[in-house]
């Protein structure tokens, strides 16, 4: 069964694209069959694969108004077992049309259903909004991971984020879990990172991922190159964090 | 006459906010009577200076949809000569109740235009989403400053950040100018950040401000302590900083 992971945070700039594109090729590296989906009419997560505008033909926009399936759309990427459904500049214009269509928050769940997908994992990046791109893919997923960075900010926006997944478990989808939270851009040399970290250990619990993604210089070169960090430096402190992010997801996964 | 400033960037987490916060105090500083506005649901703003959730009963919610004036909402700040309208939970049903509501994009704009606020300047912090908040405060605004970080994936988005604003000019905002894009979060030891600002500079010339914000600690720990950086610490690069960028900002403003 496809397991469907929603990765989501309001706050913008925390690293959920970035961990979207390296945590879908770790899975991918250890055999796992993944897709990626691209909810943000930005168009991050395409672009860190290295599709250019001009390569993106149909995708999300496609999946949630004309009632294409997901492997109609679907791309291979740079990297082997790991298919995109990129965001083309139609997705800017979904959110306003989404707000008067029918089953407004299902769509994405209903495209996933229709079709014959063979993944064991699909991915979806969402945009910095709790907006009805991000309710789709909450309707849709099983599980959600929250990149966090460790900023005041940051932290602030964490309790409407989970009274949203409260709302969405208590009206659209039961199931919904929170995998866990990924503390991003980890900074030792800032003292407020190890203040903060405490604090999010405090009020999560285990929900928060043993493996902290350090900020790495690496990690946002490889966007500019089109490749995931994995596979423009496999050696580098990022790539080595995806790694194991990678594999407590997959231990996480067995234990649901 | 009070010049509106709005603070734009679709990319998440470029220093919009702390850009608003800490311009904002910087204008006061040398005398200016100043305005903030909290547009962006998370409401980091009113955070950045100090005002708590709890005492948040009006804002920005109420001038768009209640026609209440700016100053039966505005608040005094930590900072002598400096009001905000803050960003209540309510705003966060505020774009979806946009979309159907007549004049939808003016309703920022007519609410300055109603009010008898005397004002030198006033600044809206907007949200990470070229939305129907964001197209208020480029409706309401006379020119918009534009925080960038130096960073592949925040560059790609200025273009569509571009046909918004040329959007924008042709159907509701002649007079839209863009003041300047300021480079955030800079770091010297980053190899990418020298490269890709000489591709900024070659592609906005004198557009971008000379004033560079550095990355600085003491700019992200301020907002804990619910004071803008010049409060916190004043002697700080971060602070200098954003004290050199409102001089730019004024002289600027002086050449329109
Ligand atoms: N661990 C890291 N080390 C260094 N840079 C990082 C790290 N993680 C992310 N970045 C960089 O920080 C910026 C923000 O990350 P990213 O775009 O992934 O966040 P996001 O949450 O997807 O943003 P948005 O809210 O705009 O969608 C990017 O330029 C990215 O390359
Ligand atoms: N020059 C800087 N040096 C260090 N930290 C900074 C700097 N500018 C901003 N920050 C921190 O980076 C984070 C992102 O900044 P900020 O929240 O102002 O961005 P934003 O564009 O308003 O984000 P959003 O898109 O979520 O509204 C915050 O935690 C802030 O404290
Ligand atoms: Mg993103
Ligand atoms: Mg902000």
């Amino acid at each position: 069964k496809c397991r469907v992971l929603a990765v989501v945070n309001q706050k913008g700039g925390v690293g959920k694209t970035t961990t979207a594109v390296n945590l879908a090729t770790a899975l991918a590296a250890v055999g796992m069959r993944v897709l990626v989906i691209d909810l943000d009419p930005q168009g991050n997560l395409s672009t860190g694969f290295g599709i250019s505008r001009a390569a993106r033909s149909v995708g999300s926009y496609e999946i949630l108004f004309a009632e294409h399936r997901i492997e109609d759309v679907a791309v291979p990427t740079v990297v082997p077992g790991l298919s995109i459904v990129t965001a083309t500049a139609d997705l800017a214009g979904a959110e306003i049309q989404l707000v008067t269509e029918p089953r407004r928050e299902y769509r994405l769940a209903e495209a996933i259903a229709r079709s014959a997908v063979n993944y064991d994992y699909a991915i979806i990046d969402c945009p910095p909004s709790l907006n009805m791109l991000t309710l789709n893919a909450l309707t849709a997923a099983d599980s959600l991971i929250v990149p966090l960075q460790v900023e005041f900010y940051a932290l602030e926006g964490v309790s409407s984020l989970m009274q949203t997944v409260q709302l969405v478990r208590e009206r659209f989808n039961p199931r919904l879990a929170i995998m866990g939270v990924v503390l991003t851009m980890f900074d030792r040399r800032n003292s407020l990172s190890q203040a903060v970290t405490e604090d999010v250990r405090k009020f999560f619990g285990d929900q928060v991922f043993t493996t902290v993604i350090p900020r790495n210089v690496r990690i946002s070169e490889a966007p500019s190159h089109g490749k995931p960090v994995l596979l423009y430096d496999l050696k580098s402190s990022g790539a080595r964090a995806y790694m194991m992010l990678a594999s407590e997801v997959i231990k996480r996964e067995a234990l649901v």
